[in-house]
């Protein structure tokens, strides 16, 4: 579903944050 | 792809792929590796992505005031 994919994306960027 | 059992695999040439090709928000590129795809679980498409894009350490650009990955060739 959408929502999940919503979810992933923010996990993932909030992953990135540490890193950018 | 081949047959019905066409298999994607999360791995950092498969990625390096698709930032060189346009520039991809972290939801596009999510798309590209669905969990169905892979077999893989969310939390680890998750993980080995983050792995991935911080080895890549892909330029950054918003489009859309959304912010985009791309690589250079």
């Amino acid at each position: 579903s959408s929502s999940e994919a919503d979810e992933m994306a923010a996990a993932l960027e909030a992953e990135l944050n540490d890193f950018i | 792809g081949q047959g019905s059992g066409c298999d994607i695999q999360l791995t950092e040439d498969a990625v390096r792929r698709y930032l060189t090709r346009k520039p991809m928000t972290t939801k596009d590129l999510l798309k590209k590796f669905q969990t169905k795809k892979t077999g893989l679980s969310s939390e680890q498409t998750v993980n080995v992505l983050a792995q991935i894009l911080k080895k890549l350490n892909p330029e950054r650009k918003m489009i859309n005031e959304k912010m985009h990955f791309f690589l250079k060739e």
